[in-house]
């Protein structure tokens, strides 16, 4: 079932705004991580804390939020997150 | 004696602008060839759109999180554990393993050395041209030369005459024509730099992609309900000369539409380029009556924003940066094995206006990883397929964290598909 196939991504970021070092920051600067979920309908994205020492991404602090849907937005230019209110994490993506 | 060959390509920066994948201005006759022998996964996923992170996930099959690496700056093998790698595996199976090109990304990330001698059983080969990429070589419109992003280039005139992904070709043909009187089955992967910034390629290819016909990414404006954080202030291509000379605000300036559409013009050249040497190596393939012992895999590190949301370069979680292309060709699975003489891979010119439309392959629509390669090549090529990881695994050599494809190829939907095409 193409339902079930999920894709997942993630990218890191050293701070909530755009700087110089948002590209590509080194692991000491990471504070926050982009966690993806990808499936034949949407793209589900939260951006957390992540704390570069220990590895770990906490996904109780979540900086921002991004949803997309494939069918009505393929071009992922309208961001959904806010007015789902967030929504409760899927299940799948508690810890 | 039987085992099967294995061919791995991997272009760097490539996203899905391709024939096959539905992109009908680009000139990509050679891949678009590869893809009708072969299973073409229309949704498949980076696991971090940056080379060195993505490169290290597939080629271990481990995710980011259990490398441990989403800079530049660590080794798998000090940071996070000893995992196995693809080739290294294939080479404790009796292959010969060789590396042409840009497989590892160099430096820390590969311990300098495109982690040899655990993955490979020669000596990693990288182009003498390299060093010149990023150098002034690209002839401005005053006549001087400098390191521009777009660099068109009339190769007679560049250092040594020539550009890295032609060496890389020419290397990679030279081990197929040692390998195949070996007794020894081959893994050979060969990395090509283009698309990858500087868009350094021959100047000629421009001619495909007249100014008139670029248009501008559908969705150029930065989308209001974007989250900063999420947002990709493609800092590298703004330290490039002629970019830099656009004196762009940052973080949210945009780039001049004219020189949008240059950027993506050059772009879309350098595929075209590319395309010409994957089809060149794979004419070669056929040349050395290789195609029927070879499995061919097609994939890119991660995809490249081209103006979409108002974006360049990749370090994003969107489609157009994580979404990359994934093919198989497997002798006798994907396509019938090619008669004495028969040629599935015969060179095109993507010159040739009259090259004909190519019938498709058969394609998968689910959403697949690229951290799926590693047990999906080891199954094709008939090798025992490495275990599911515990969580966590990092004590554990050899595991792998993507499903594996095989389910995709089974073989009575190939001969049901084939009968129907018959």
């Amino acid at each position: 079932n193409p339902r079930e196939s999920i894709a997942y991504s993630q990218y890191p970021r050293p701070a909530d705004y755009p700087q110089w070092n948002s590209d590509k920051p080194n692991l000491k600067d990471i504070r926050v991580m982009g966690y993806s979920i990808r499936t034949i309908d949407y793209r589900y994205t939260v951006w957390v804390s992540f704390n570069p020492h220990e590895f770990l991404a906490n996904f109780s602090d979540v900086h921002a939020g991004e949803l997309y849907f494939v069918d009505s937005d393929p071009l992922q230019d309208h961001n959904m997150y806010n007015d789902t209110r967030g929504g409760d994490l899927p299940k799948s993506w508690t810890p | 004696k039987d085992a099967l060959n294995v061919l791995l390509i991997i272009v760097d920066d490539l996203r899905t602008s391709l024939g096959c994948y539905g992109d009908k201005l680009i000139r990509s006759p050679n891949i678009d060839q590869l893809a009708s022998h072969s299973l073409l996964f229309q949704n498949a996923f980076a696991q971090q759109a940056v080379c060195a992170p993505s490169r290290v996930s597939f080629l271990t099959g481990r995710r980011p999180d259990t490398t441990r690496l989403y800079d530049f700056n660590s080794y798998w093998r000090v940071q996070a554990g000893n995992f196995s790698t693809i080739p290294q595996y294939f080479k404790e199976n009796g292959y010969v393993t060789m590396s042409v090109g840009k497989v590892f990304h160099p430096g820390i990330s590969s311990n300098h050395s495109d982690d040899s001698p655990y993955s490979w059983s020669v000596l990693p080969y990288h182009p003498s041209s390299e060093k010149y990429e990023n150098t002034k070589t690209c002839r401005g419109p005053d006549g001087e030369l400098h390191a521009n992003l777009i660099c068109p280039v009339d190769v007679a005139d560049v250092p040594e005459g020539t550009l890295p992904d032609k060496q890389s070709t020419k290397k990679a043909i030279q081990l197929l024509e040692k390998m195949k009187t070996s007794t020894s089955p081959f893994f050979l992967a060969v990395g090509y730099h283009k698309p990858h910034i500087p868009f350094r390629y021959p100047k000629e290819f421009q001619k495909l992609y007249p100014l008139e016909n670029i248009t501008l990414a559908p969705d150029p404006q930065v989308p209001p309900g974007l989250p900063p954080v999420a947002y990709n202030p493609w800092m590298d291509i703004r330290q490039r000369e002629d970019v830099e000379a656009l004196n762009l605000s940052v973080p949210y300036g945009s780039i001049p539409v004219d020189f949008q559409k240059k950027i993506r013009q050059s772009y879309f050249a350098s595929v075209s380029y590319m395309d010409t040497q994957v089809g060149h190596l794979l004419n070669a393939l056929d040349d050395l009556q290789l195609t029927n012992s070879t499995i061919v895999a097609f994939t890119s590190d991660h995809g490249w924003a081209l103006g979409e949301h108002g974006e360049w370069a990749k370090y994003s979680n969107f489609d157009v940066t994580t979404r990359v292309p994934l093919m198989f060709y497997v002798p006798g699975r994907t396509a019938p094995l090619p008669e004495a003489g028969e040629k599935l891979f015969r060179y095109i010119d993507p010159f040739d206006s009259i090259s004909e439309l190519m019938e498709p392959g058969r394609q998968v629509k689910d959403l697949v990883e690229l951290v799926s390669l590693f047990p999906t090549l080891t199954g094709l090529a008939g090798l025992h397929v490495p275990p599911h990881c515990p969580r966590p695994s990092f004590h554990v050599d050899l595991c792998r964290e993507g499903q594996s494809l095989l389910k995709y190829f089974q073989l009575h939907d190939l001969e049901e598909d084939l009968t129907l095409r018959g």
